[in-house]
């Protein structure tokens, strides 16, 4: 089973 | 007052194509640097980044920075008014709550005004560092469409592992599987048609079909794409604007359980 990643996971609010 | 004229109207006619499937509403940001766009989709695993600076427009005129909220869909529909070969003039006054699209044919005998509404949209704006990547890959935006295309007929994620064999993009569904493989070849006629593999190691990753998909309608607006791969990072899929910018995807990865 492989889940999908989330942008907020790499990459911080600025 | 904003007041920014693209004599290459059909530009920006390209970007919304380009982003409008991917992202609902989004803010347009204006400085003195230029015109740029940062937004994730609904599901926050893509995000797209736009930059289109200020010396690519014949006129560019910002007083001050502005943030215009635009529904891409909407602002989608207005530029569709606009001819390929037109003139595209933004303009917004200070204070107002709309911005104006004005198109002006070649010669000048044509002009139209559209006018739409802002909105007032809270975008969380991320902060991207510049990575190292573990390998780049520059090929035909064409090829690069394409692959996607025929893949997602086959499968709904895949694995894109770049060897010193080149770059390989694998898919498996119910029907079958498929791998196609492309070698970096620089012997073609024309410099846009070469696949070019900078590879610092080797690295293989997974995504979504359904997205690479969304970010190949940014294929009219670049004869290349670049793919940038790194283990810890979101893919990054750029499409270089001629002479003003870029447009640029980022994709989270599919992390195996």
């Amino acid at each position: 089973r492989s889940s999908q990643g989330r942008m907020l996971s790499y990459f911080g609010n600025s | 007052m904003l007041e920014l004229r693209l004599v290459q109207g059909s530009l920006l006619k390209k970007v919304l194509d380009a982003m409008r499937e991917l992202v609902n509403d989004a803010n347009f940001d204006c400085s003195a640097t230029g015109f740029s766009l940062q937004a994730m989709d609904s599901s926050h695993v893509a995000l797209v980044a736009l930059l289109l600076r200020s010396e690519g427009f014949e006129h560019y005129r910002c007083d001050r920075n502005l943030s215009m909220g635009m529904n891409l869909n909407n602002m989608s529909k207005m530029l569709r008014c606009a001819g390929n070969d037109d003139i595209i003039t933004i303009k917004a006054d200070d204070g107002t709550d709309s911005v104006t699209f004005m198109f002006e044919s070649p010669n000048q005998d044509k002009i139209a005004d559209f006018e739409m509404k802002l909105m007032d949209i809270d975008s969380e704006h991320l902060g991207i560092p510049d990575a190292e990547y573990q390998a780049i890959v520059r090929m035909p935006s064409s090829e690069f469409a394409r692959i996607c295309k025929d893949l997602s007929s086959i499968g709904d994620t895949v694995v894109i592992s770049v060897t010193k064999e080149g770059v390989k993009f694998s898919t498996a569904g119910d029907i079958g599987t498929a791998n196609i493989v492309c070698r970096q070849n620089k012997t073609v006629d024309k410099p846009e048609e070469a696949t070019i593999i900078e590879m610092q190691e080797p690295v293989s990753l997974t995504f979504a079909l359904r997205y690479l998909n969304s970010f190949t309608k940014a294929t009219p607006l670049s004869d290349t794409v670049t793919i940038s791969l790194s283990s810890e990072l979101p893919v990054v899929v750029e499409y270089k604007i001629a002479e003003m910018g870029y447009i640029r995807y980022y994709l989270a990865p599919k992390i195996e359980e």
